[in-house]
């Protein structure tokens, strides 16, 4: 464990909070794609399947199930409690081209080709696209929330930080995953337009807009 | 225990 490590986590962490927060303080999912939490809860269960396998730490324990519990409580808002409010109109993103090429690549790029290695794989692959549909919703509707940009921007942080770990694990322990590291930047870059739009203009106190 | 070696982080 280390400082980014850390700073990443708490990052994923508020980034869910932020989340559960503002759907439950306005009663109302509008703006955020269900399709993309959809993807999220497929990527922790495909990952954590290893929490009744293997043990780390009891705090990788309680993140792992604080991720799996608060991707399906969000899942459970959208598209249960407050389905009246889900713009779904807009989210429109087909998710199925985000699963299978990420599958068919988990199957042909992995580390050791067994069941959990190979569904690993495909949370990491998955992941670093899933806030696509998310992303797409916002450039369809033309704007987003600023609670929503927030919610994004330490989203997008949480992977940013992460490889100042992993560069911070290869100095000091020699450590690398070649497959997190590669997926973890693709991830990093899709959020940064989004990064360049937050700090422009939603750090100023302006709605994130697009431009027409 | 490859898997856990490897895949310490979240």
């Amino acid at each position: 464990m280390n400082i980014f490590r850390l700073t990443g986590d708490l990052a994923h962490l508020i980034a869910i909070i932020i989340l559960l927060h503002k759907i439950w303080k306005s009663r109302s999912c509008a703006g955020i794609s269900g399709k993309s939490q959809v993807l999220f809860a497929l990527v922790y269960t495909t990952r954590y399947l290893d929490l009744v396998t293997s043990y780390v730490s009891i705090y990788n324990t309680f993140m792992k199930f604080v991720f799996l519990a608060t991707s399906y409580a969000t899942i459970y808002l959208i598209y249960v409690k407050f389905k009246a409010t889900y713009d779904h109109n807009h989210d429109t993103f087909r998710i199925e081209f985000l699963i299978l090429p990420s599958l068919a690549l988990a199957l042909l790029i992995n580390h050791y080709f067994n069941f959990l290695e190979v569904l690993w794989t495909f949370s990491i692959y998955l992941e670093s696209v899933a806030i696509l549909p998310q992303l797409f919703m916002v450039s369809k509707t033309g704007e987003a929330e600023s609670i929503t940009s927030h919610y994004l921007f330490a989203l997008g942080s949480y992977r940013a930080l992460y490889i100042l770990n992993w560069i911070y694990r290869y100095a000091t322990e020699g450590h690398y995953d070649l497959i997190a590291i590669v997926a973890g930047v693709v991830q990093t870059v899709l959020y940064c337009d989004f990064f360049y739009l937050y700090i422009t203009k939603v750090l100023k106190g302006k709605k994130l807009q697009l431009p027409a | 225990s490859k898997h856990l070696e490897r895949h310490d982080e979240l």
